[in-house]
């Protein structure tokens, strides 16, 4: 499969 | 001085507020294999231990290497650091250089 494309994922904690 | 050499700094942060306060991007398979710091907010235990920047890239969390783990996995890690009451505080190894070391 492809990888991802997780660049704009942003997670706050 | 010779050529910058990235090195790897353990900020210690004590969990002295109800949220750690920073946002990152990135992890396994994207074009930014490590977490990157890209917020911190004030008022949060990040911005009180006054060592955290955004744009460091976190290497490891209380020792664990964030390495391979793609964006939830690494925030998993980071989130159960921050929950968890087995300490007062999170160990961050990170680096102010985008590097795989």
């Amino acid at each position: 499969s492809p990888p991802k494309e997780y660049e704009d994922e942003v997670t706050f904690f | 001085p010779g050529a910058p050499v990235p090195t790897p700094t353990l900020v210690h942060v004590v969990k002295n507020a109800n949220t750690l306060g920073i946002a990152i991007e990135g992890g396994a398979n994207t074009r930014q294999p490590l977490p990157r710091i890209v917020t911190i907010q004030k008022g949060g235990s990040a911005h009180g231990c006054g060592q955290l920047k955004v744009g460091q890239v976190i290497l490891e969390v209380n020792g664990v290497s964030l390495r391979g783990r793609e964006h939830q996995d690494a925030a998993c890690i980071i989130a159960e650091a921050f929950k968890s009451k087995e300490r007062d505080h999170i160990d961050f190894l990170v680096t102010e250089f985008n590097a795989t070391l």
